[in-house]
């Protein structure tokens, strides 16, 4: 553990709390991609079998249970409780197109041959494209609440803290793993535009809009 | 690359 890891971690527990309390004060989940949340649910339940197999550490096991917990907790609010506020005509990514691409990868390009690897394999792959329905949902719409924009950059900063994690764990230990560093690289620049408009739009207390 | 046994990243 490092502090760019740690930093990383609660960046990504942030964002996960920003997004559940905005759709349980607001009573509401619209602006919110459910495909990319479903998505979100699937990354974690494929990587965090290994919460059956392997301990590492009390607070590796926290994190785990509390991502998987809340990502399903998510769905719940979105596709039950919040239902009506569901913008379901906007948010019309086809998750199939990155579904089945981050399958084959997974089957193809992992450290090994198993059934947990390749299925951790699988989930670092989605992960890295999961935020596309939302992105897609924000410009479909043209605009972000500000709420949703926190929640964005939250999620946005937490691989982009772990690419200087990777660095200091290639310097300080020399432990890399090809696969997470590609996918993680990935997955900041897909952030990249929106990062620019949150700094120069949302931080200077104007609505993320999207030129038209 | 790195083989990895087992993933202690989230």
């Amino acid at each position: 553990m490092n502090v760019f890891r740690l930093a990383g971690d609660l960046s990504h527990l942030l964002a996960i709390i920003i997004l559940l309390l905005k759709i349980w004060k607001t009573r509401s989940c619209a602006g919110i991609s459910g495909k990319s949340q479903i998505l979100f649910a699937i990354v974690y339940l494929s990587r965090y079998l290994d919460l059956f197999t392997t301990f590492i550490s009390v607070y590796n096991t926290f994190m785990k249970f509390v991502f998987v917990v809340s990502s399903l907790g998510t769905l719940y609010l979105m596709y039950l409780k919040f239902r009506a506020t569901y913008d379901h005509n906007h948010d019309s990514f086809r998750i199939e197109f990155l579904l089945v691409p981050c399958v084959v990868l997974a089957l193809l390009i992992n450290h090994d041959f198993t059934v947990l690897e390749v299925l951790w394999t699988f989930s670092i792959y989605l992960e890295s494209v999961a935020i596309l329905p939302q992105l897609f949902l924000v410009s479909k719409t043209g605009e972000a609440e500000s709420i949703t924009s926190h929640y964005l950059f939250a999620l946005g900063s937490y691989r982009a803290l772990y690419i200087l994690n990777w660095i200091y764990r290639y310097v300080a230990e020399s432990h890399y793993d090809l696969i997470a560093i590609i996918a993680g690289i990935v997955q900041t620049i897909l952030y990249c535009d929106f990062f620019y408009l949150y700094i120069t739009k949302v931080l200077k207390g104007k609505k993320l809009q999207l030129p038209a | 690359s790195n083989k990895e046994s087992q993933h202690d990243e989230l």
